[in-house]
């Protein structure tokens, strides 16, 4: 159980507050907006209002005994800045800050930021790479050519089973291999080359990405 | 080669716009604020400034054409709303637009969009998820508590084979199976349970979250 201080309650602080209590950490969100502070109330452990550009507000709420601080201030790279500043001389031993923009990124992991996360940017080369694979619900990249999606079963492979629509037998030989199956919320893992696929069903494969994509394609 | 209309150019859009174009596609970016615009010349096929809740100037660029729509606006939920529903009218087969919360993203189910997206909550989660696990790299999510990790093989492992380190053996048995091994560059698939772990080495194991949290905890 660890203590953490996420400033900035925007769409991407405010879900990083409420999913951290939720996994049962103490959570003290600041915001200077009295509405996002509200709306919060109950979702964290401590919601207070408060600009977190000023040092002694942040000294009052004891932001420099905590384990870990979120920066989650989006669009005023100012306050960012500031703010990350202020939470590293106050010596708080972790800090992750969210940047707009390269320059951004930089500046915070000069000042000494732990971890730098570019949100939007993430999602949408996500985003971007999955578009026209809609079949590939989620793509994990080992290297640029190698990765593990997670995949709606094609409609081409409904009533066969793993070993008849080639997707059985070890991946090592064929450079692909199927470590788990979901159906409804029953997963099996390493499911059996006779199992018959249904519609529904979902598939975890590892390989090299121009085999993965052999399968989605119809 | 698709022809893909993305509309608001924030850190979002503006991502999601060039990865398509660099991956190939033929990308119109459109938004209203002239330096935004700018910012895109040469990084998409077509960069045109517009109010694209305005059907006359939609059409005008031939929007109707295209095969995919994205409609990447953020803080402003009318407009969102009502550029989703102007591309949905106009016949863009596939439409995906972006929403700041449940309430906006039911909408823009509603009104027809193929796929809604929340880059900043989905974002938000992982994040939180990641942060006390600073071996995971990422994880993707099969059930709640079912998932794949990709894994910095933790210190406590070096030297060992897999075997040895109890991360050999038939994933279905024990819950837990080590689908790749990542090395520099290489990657093996279904390694050896010999195989001797090295400093570096990356591990992707999919199974139950709790067993793969017992090997990424010291
Ligand atoms: N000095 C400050 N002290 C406290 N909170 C601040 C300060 N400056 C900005 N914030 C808060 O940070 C939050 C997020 O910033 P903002 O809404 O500008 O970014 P955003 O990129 O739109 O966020 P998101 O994408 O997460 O929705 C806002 O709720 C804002 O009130
Ligand atoms: N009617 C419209 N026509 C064209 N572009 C629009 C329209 N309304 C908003 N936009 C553009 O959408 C873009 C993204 O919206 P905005 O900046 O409000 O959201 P954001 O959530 O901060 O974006 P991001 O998180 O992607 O940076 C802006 O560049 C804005 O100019």
């Amino acid at each position: 159980k660890k203590q953490v201080t996420v400033v900035g309650l925007g769409r991407f602080g405010s879900r990083i507050a409420r999913t951290l209590y939720q996994l049962g950490h103490d959570v003290m969100a600041i915001d200077q907006d009295e509405a996002r502070v509200q709306q919060m109330m109950g979702e964290v452990t401590y919601a207070v209002r408060g600009d977190a550009t000023n040092e002694a507000v942040l000294r009052e709420l004891g932001v420099h005994n905590f384990d870990v601080a979120i920066v989650a201030i989006g669009t005023n790279v100012q306050a960012s800045i500031m703010v990350s500043v202020l939470l590293k001389t106050m010596g708080i031993p972790y800090i992750v800050s969210r940047a707009n923009n390269e320059l951004h990124g930089n500046t915070l992991e000069r000042i000494g930021c732990n971890k730098v996360v570019y949100p939007e940017m993430e999602m949408g080369v996500r985003l971007a790479h999955g578009l026209f694979n809609p079949n590939v619900q989620e793509h994990m990249e080992i290297t640029p050519s190698f990765g593990i999606s997670r995949i709606a079963v094609p409609d081409k492979y409904t009533g066969m089973a793993l070993a008849e629509a080639g997707l059985a037998g070890k991946g090592d030989r064929n450079g692909l291999l199927v470590v788990a199956l979901k159906r409804g919320d029953e997963v099996t893992l390493s499911p059996d080359p006779d199992e018959k696929l249904l519609v529904g069903d979902i598939l975890v494969v590892v390989g090299w990405d121009n085999l993965v994509s052999k399968i989605t394609t119809t």
